[in-house]
């Protein structure tokens, strides 16, 4: 029994995070929120080199949002009760970030007999171990336990948790550091005096040492800038200097008035009328705590400071943006003279292959492209919207209708005709209303079953029952080596499943449910002769 | 509602209790879409591997390992917990190997 690490970890150790500023708790003030979720990255700050600065992105390292049931990733809640949050390991785009369920009772301060709520700050501190790269740890008691065990009041950082996360990003540096002072020359040289003041107007004695955690990270190094001596009171012998072979400069440099006091002890108790003024040391890259001044009626915040660069993380969001408006051409030998291309769909239709790119088609059977070809869409289903630019998938289902999809709609032609009841919403097909279109659509002859993609998901579908089936959507990564935000898929006549995305397309092994190569191949070459 | 015998509630929890063990990497999802057809006429090393799911779920949360659904491995169902898979999909591919 013992800690996790998943694998992945991240490559920087200051890391950025955020509360989204569209996923906000219903129910939570998100002032209060974001104090408890730096509370638990606090955790994990003080026991490795991790740094976390809260900064006001969609792109922070760390992107806390909550939300209900279906929530546009493959894990969807549900509802109050079990499970309670999830996160992402590290990496790109999702990667790091934590999701709560907005349907539980969240508490910021709980009590120990709140048997009905949950702590967020317990819930978090977890969440974010899994944003580090940890996995659930068997041991019962160590925060990466998965099942929820509260949080007592004197927390501290269970050993295992601790363990795991040195592992991978090493214990907190100590900064203290000695100064060495080779050659020392006091600011101000003090009085000699034969009287001595009261014990009341003696002053503290100020460290020599630079020391980080003395709140005065850059303080120059400059002897002659460093605070004159006190004497100390009582004498303590070398106490300060361990780690320096010079003489103590005092002993050498001053002669203090000497008072013996009954207990033989020596005093050194000199007369400063005042302190000198401590020079004030610039940080000018020191950053500001934007939670100290911000107020609380203020959100989202509009007056953060920019945040710094960070490499920027590359590939897909979750939610995929509308395609922009596609330049209508003006004819067919208008196409652009070129291989370089991609295409909105393909699918293979009574045995032949048709592709689909803007608002033309190709047909391409046993004997090579037909002719007459391309041909726009909407001359062959003339069904379809007459201000049609593209399609998003096409698909020919197993009782031989074709199905095609154009944004949140299906219409459903029995060879050129509409099928009546068509266009339907894609929620009649148990799709989510979120949902703006498809990417591709295909029937998979292994199983039989219909498969329906988009961006980072692909659903199930029974054609027999008319509706998506239960326990989905599901996360393409399952389709190993295929990207996501696919253009299509279809099964070739070799019984082979190809994906295509982008440029170029994959050909899938149904069996190992991987890509044959992992390099694409271009389609155009390929699938059009080009 | 007419209430359900003994061998429905059974293969009811029994149902419920496959969901959770595959939805927390319990029992292996890397191929769920080829998995009705490995399972033909092989239905007994599909129920050893229900019994050693269940077995490493009672071992992870720290209750008696019994192999069975018992209470207390549906009480331990039944708690608060992460919606993170406890075993990630690479032991399930260390573990065919």
């Amino acid at each position: 029994k013992r800690f996790a690490v998943q694998g992945a970890k991240w490559k920087h150790t200051n890391l950025t995070w955020s509360l989204s500023s569209t996923r906000r708790p219903s129910l939570l003030d998100p002032y209060e929120t974001r104090s408890v979720l730096a509370r638990a990255l606090d955790v994990w700050e003080q026991a490795s080199r991790l740094t976390f600065t809260e900064v006001n992105s969609e792109e922070a390292d760390i992107l806390v949002s909550f939300a209900k049931r279906y929530h546009d990733d493959a894990y969807p809640f549900d509802g109050r009760g079990t499970i309670l949050a999830h996160a992402f390991f590290p990496g790109v785009d999702r990667g790091g970030d934590a999701h709560f369920d907005d349907d539980e009772l969240w508490l910021l301060e709980p009590k120990d007999d709140d048997e009905e709520g949950t702590s967020l700050f317990a819930v978090a501190v977890h969440e974010f171990g899994h944003s580090l790269g940890l996995s659930h740890s068997s041991v019962k008691g160590a925060l990466m336990y998965p099942w929820y065990q509260g949080i007592q009041s004197n927390f501290v950082l269970p050993e295992d948790d601790r363990n795991g996360i040195q592992q991978m990003y090493g214990p907190k540096l100590n900064n203290k550091k000695w100064a060495r002072i080779p050659s020392y020359k006091p600011v101000q040289t003090p009085p000699t005096t034969t009287t001595t003041t009261t014990t009341t107007t003696t002053t503290r004695r100020p460290y020599i040492h630079h020391n980080r955690h003395h709140g005065v990270p850059n303080m120059p190094r400059d002897p002659s800038r460093n605070p004159v001596y006190y004497p100390r009171r009582p004498y303590y012998p070398d106490r300060h200097y361990h780690n320096t072979t010079e003489d103590h400069p005092r002993r050498t440099n001053y002669n203090y008035p000497r008072i013996e006091t009954t207990t033989h002890a020596i005093t050194y108790r000199p007369r400063y009328p005042y302190k000198p003024e401590y020079p004030s040391y610039p940080r000018p890259n020191y950053p500001v705590d934007p939670r100290q001044d911000y107020p609380k009626q203020d959100y989202p915040r509009s007056d953060y400071p920019k945040r710094p660069y960070y490499p920027e993380k590359t590939t897909t969001t979750t939610q995929r943006p509308t395609p922009p408006q596609r330049p209508t051409p003006t004819s067919p030998s208008d196409k652009p003279n070129t291989c370089d291309t991609n295409y909105d769909a393909v699918a293979l239709i009574r045995g032949e292959l048709f592709i689909f790119k803007d608002r033309y088609h190709w047909r391409i059977g046993a004997h090579g492209r037909y002719p007459g070809y391309p041909m726009e869409i909407t001359r062959m289903w003339s069904s379809l919207p007459k201000n049609l630019t593209h399609v998003d998938a096409v698909y020919e289902r197993p009782d031989k209708h074709i199905a095609i999809f154009i944004g949140k709609e299906l219409y459903l032609f029995n060879s050129q005709y509409l099928l009546p009841g068509y266009p339907k919403p894609l929620t009649k097909l148990g799709l989510p209303e979120t949902l703006e279109k498809l990417d591709a659509a295909m029937v998979w002859s292994l199983n039989g079953k219909t498969y329906f993609y988009s961006g980072t998901m692909y659903w199930k579908y029974d054609e027999d029952e008319g509706k998506v089936e239960l326990d989905y959507p599901r996360n393409m990564a399952m389709w190993k080596g295929v990207g996501y935000n696919i253009d299509s898929v279809f099964q070739w006549k070799d019984g082979n499943t190809y994906f295509f995305k982008g440029k170029g397309y994959w050909k899938f092994n149904d069996l190992q449910m991987r890509v044959e190569h992992e390099q694409q191949l271009p389609s155009a070459p390929f699938w059009m002769g080009c | 509602a007419p209430t359900r015998s003994r061998a429905t509630r059974t293969a009811h929890h029994e149902r419920s209790a496959r969901g959770y063990l595959e939805t927390f990497g319990y029992l292996s999802k890397s191929r769920p879409e080829v998995g009705n057809l490995i399972m033909d006429g092989n239905e007994q090393s599909y129920e050893d591997d229900f019994r050693i799911a269940i077995k490493t779920l009672q071992e992870f949360g720290g209750i008696p390992v019994t192999g069975e659904l018992d209470a207390a491995t549906r009480n331990l169902m039944k708690q608060k917990r992460c919606g993170r898979p406890d075993r990630e999909e690479q032991d399930h591919e260390n573990r065919r190997s």
